[in-house]
């Protein structure tokens, strides 16, 4: 089973079309192995963006470098995927 | 013990065994009206199984909805399985569903791409695609939204088989999406296609493959602005509400654009919510407020369709 320990998804909003254009190159770095859970479509909407926990460092300091804005909306993949599996054995019971 | 729809969890995630046997105990709970009819196997082999809700006659003009195509969206199938549930109680005790399932037919297919919902289960909780193999690649899946006859290869699906929007070799490659076309053609009288997704809060309606609107944009548009606003009543939920193309971006090869090009006026999308802070983990303590807010915005669609017929 793939575990997503450290991942975190990031809430980024892009301020202007050069802004949504360079993070859709990032979703295009296959290195980095990211996952827009929300794609990148008009300037101050929100794209949510699943970053493996080794692509984290990479990932912020691009964004940082762009002074584009985001905040972490799940800090840890994983613990709210045991939280679910959790509350499934509990209702089975 | 005897197995029973009332010791359903509706408040929990289930697996496709817990679903599929919960859809033979709703069928024993109502032999009259409900069904379960088998439109075909997923790539893997599994049973496409679609709930048929029926008070008689004979290919009276119906109503298809379906959940859980991206596999990873589970607020979805949680969803499906509240609202079949709702519509089987709803008959003969509220006046709109009664009135519905008195003169249409309304198909249901709750777990609509199986093979990746067994995956999440079993191996990656994110998975998003059906789990066809890709020839020349080490990539598996397809996107069963973006593998429709529809603007079918355009710039809003990928060709890497890698991607998350891979669009598949061909329209209709994926045996999940064929089968839903073959049903669809060979019925012959859908006058209105709900595909439901998640996430963003969203209801949306052709077209997605090109910016100018759709022939009836002006009605969807309107039902679709009455529709948001019953479901925001229940807990201030905002969706916004317009065609693909113009509320998120150009899209490819969806289910809804190839329902409307062939036939189906009221084809819509739902976006489910996700409040902004769990996106497609959304806790399962979500699963019926987001059911009960979405009821109001199906009922409007279903009895508009009810009263306009075509």
């Amino acid at each position: 089973e793939q575990l997503f320990v450290g991942d975190q998804v990031l809430r980024i909003t892009a301020r202007d079309e050069e802004q949504i254009a360079l993070l859709r190159v990032l979703g295009e770095r296959a290195e980095m192995q990211v996952d827009f859970w929300r794609d990148p479509t008009r300037p101050h909407h929100p794209a949510d963006l699943r970053v493996p926990f080794a692509s984290l460092q990479a990932v912020k300091f691009f964004l940082e470098s762009h002074s584009i804005s985001y905040s972490i909306m799940i800090e840890d993949v994983q613990e709210l995927l045991d939280e679910e599996k959790k509350n499934m054995t509990k209702s089975r019971r | 013990t005897e197995r029973s729809t009332s010791t359903f969890d509706f408040a929990s995630y289930h697996t496709i065994e817990e679903i599929y046997d919960w859809m033979d105990v709703l069928v024993d709970d109502h032999p009259n009206l409900i069904s379960k009819i088998e439109i075909g196997r997923s790539y893997e082999n599994r049973s496409l199984y679609v709930m048929k809700f029926s008070t008689g006659g004979s290919n009276r003009p119906a109503i298809w909805l379906d959940t859980g195509i991206h596999s990873r969206e589970w607020i979805t199938q949680a969803t499906g399985v509240w609202t079949a549930n709702k519509i089987a109680e709803e008959y003969g005790q509220d006046p709109s569903v009664t009135a519905i399932l008195d003169s249409m037919d309304i198909f249901f297919e709750i777990i609509a791409n199986p093979d990746g919902f067994v995956f999440t289960h079993s191996s990656n909780r994110l998975w998003r695609k059906t789990r066809s193999i890709n020839a020349g690649s080490d990539c598996i899946g397809v996107d069963p939204n973006r593998n429709w006859d529809a603007g079918f290869g355009g710039s809003g699906s990928s060709s890497d088989p890698c991607s998350e929007i891979y669009r598949g070799p061909y329209a209709h490659s994926e045996r999940e999406v064929k089968a839903i076309v073959d049903f669809i053609h060979g019925h012959g009288n859908v006058k209105s296609v709900i595909s439901i997704h998640s996430y963003s809060q969203m209801l949306l309606f052709p077209y997605g493959y090109k910016r100018g609107p759709a022939a009836h944009h002006q009605e969807l548009n309107e039902l679709a602005k009455k529709a948001v606003s019953d479901l925001a009543a229940m807990y201030g939920t905002k969706y916004s509400y317009g065609s693909i193309a113009d509320t998120i971006y150009l899209a490819d090869g969806t289910t809804v654009d190839w329902t409307y090009d062939n036939g189906v006026k009221y084809s819509f999308t739902f976006e489910l919510r996700d409040t902004g802070r769990y996106g497609f983990l959304l806790p399962s303590t979500e699963i019926i407020p987001t059911a009960t807010e979405t009821w109001p915005a199906l009922l409007d669609i279903m009895v508009h369709v009810l009263e306009n017929p075509y």
